[in-house]
């Protein structure tokens, strides 16, 4: 086991129990910053850590950031191990993550699935569901991003239990989409939140069970534009941005429609890198570069809901 | 263990949107049991398809007769996959 976050190997790739122990670490190595709280279990009775990153107040203004809603999408999980890190290394040195962090609360999600994810280690590399059991069928697991109540069941997701994109037998019925759910709304002052995906290489808000655009529309489209240039900056990846019916398909019940139509005004989903070449199985030494660029990115929305209160 | 010996994942590139259709109507094929792992879009923006190793043929005839253009993107999931386990064994010694 790794002893200190001093020694984790950030450019590998991990598992459950790694990552679970690593967080612990963060927070002995941070006890003033940083604290971890459970909020639900999996399907398969797995915790549903959370990071909480605050340096005081009560009920603060919070930012939500989960990584690993699709299990199979690894680089995910590691740039979320990485910016987790960073984070909690730059309080205090940088002005943004200090200023930030002195107003704000972040809650940071690394593994949304972990049913998902272990499956990804043990059995099937590529899984991509959950593992609840569908009354009926032989068929394992729900598309936890196509299980929220937003436009549930409707275009985009499938109703065919053998489906990549089975929405659930009805919205939340996945625990790991309920417990963030009821997370969000019982905190009741989460002001943005920001699912990380792989690998298209997109910066997307909402909506996308409905091609009608979010009356801030404009403001999302020019904070991602802004967001997209400066990830652009560091390695020259290109990404898209727009709302997410625009950009990619009609995509009902995912997690950051939901949470706009539940008042979080700012909420994003990133799609993370791919060079075109290796998919979900994006090597290892590709994780630092990824992390690095998509950080001014995060850092250009956490800031602009900083500046922006509502 | 699920083993993914000799698929492939396919890069396609529909040039409209009656051949984003037909790519759609492909991946509801069941008995072919493909995975888009980035799904057809709009014309010109690429899709990823992995296909297993016994589709391939039907799904290549597919492509071709309907004039989708594709390249292959991973010739053998599974060696990328031992690749893989092979870093993280290396990098936990």
């Amino acid at each position: 086991k790794e002893r200190s976050t001093s020694t984790f190997d950030f450019a590998s790739y991990h598992t459950i129990d790694e990552i679970y122990n690593w967080m612990d670490m963060l927070v002995e190595d941070h006890p003033n910053l940083v604290s971890k709280i459970q909020i639900g279990q999996s399907y398969e009775n797995r915790p549903l850590n959370v990071l909480k990153f605050s340096t005081g107040g009560s009920n603060r203004s919070a930012i939500w950031l989960d990584t690993g809603i699709h299990p199979r999408e690894w680089i995910t999980q590691a740039t979320g191990i990485w910016t987790a890190n960073k984070i909690a290394e730059e309080y205090g040195q940088d002005t943004s993550v200090t200023a930030i962090l002195d107003s704000m609360d972040i809650f940071f999600e690394i593994v949304t699935n972990p049913d998902g994810f272990v499956f990804t280690h043990s059995s099937d590399r590529l899984w991509r569901k959950t593992r609840s059991i569908n009354a009926g069928s032989p068929c394992v697991g729900v598309d936890p991003n196509r299980n929220w109540d937003a436009g549930f069941g409707g275009p985009g997701a499938s109703s065919d239990p053998c489906s990549e994109t089975y929405h659930g037998p009805y919205a939340h019925s996945e625990s790991e989409v309920k417990a963030l759910a009821d997370f969000i709304l019982g905190h009741g002052n989460v002001k943005s939140v920001i699912s990380i995906h792989s690998y298209s290489q997109m910066l997307l808000f909402p909506y996308g069970y409905k091609t009608a655009p979010v009356p801030n529309h404009q403001e999302m489209n020019e904070l991602a534009k802004k967001a997209v240039s400066d990830l652009a900056a560091v390695y020259g990846t290109k990404y898209t941005y727009g709302s997410i019916a625009d950009t990619i398909y009609a995509a009902d019940g995912t997690a950051v429609d939901w949470a706009y139509d539940n008042g979080v005004k700012y909420s994003f989903t990133f799609e993370l890198r791919d060079s075109g070449r290796y998919g979900f199985l994006l090597p290892s030494a590709q994780i630092i570069p990824t992390a690095t660029e998509t950080w001014p990115a995060l850092l250009d929305i956490m800031v602009h809901v900083l500046e922006h209160p509502y | 263990e699920k083993l993914f010996t000799g698929d492939q994942v396919l890069r396609i590139t529909a040039s409209d949107e009656e051949q984003i259709t037909q790519l759609r109507v492909l991946g509801e094929q069941a008995e072919l049991q493909v995975d888009f792992w980035r799904h057809p879009t709009s014309p010109g923006h690429p899709a990823d398809l992995r296909v297993p190793f016994s589709s391939l043929p039907a799904v290549k005839t597919f492509l071709e007769s309907n004039n989708i253009s594709y390249s292959i993107m991973i010739e053998d999931v599974q060696e990328l996959l031992d690749e893989e386990k092979r870093t993280m064994m290396k990098s936990r010694r």
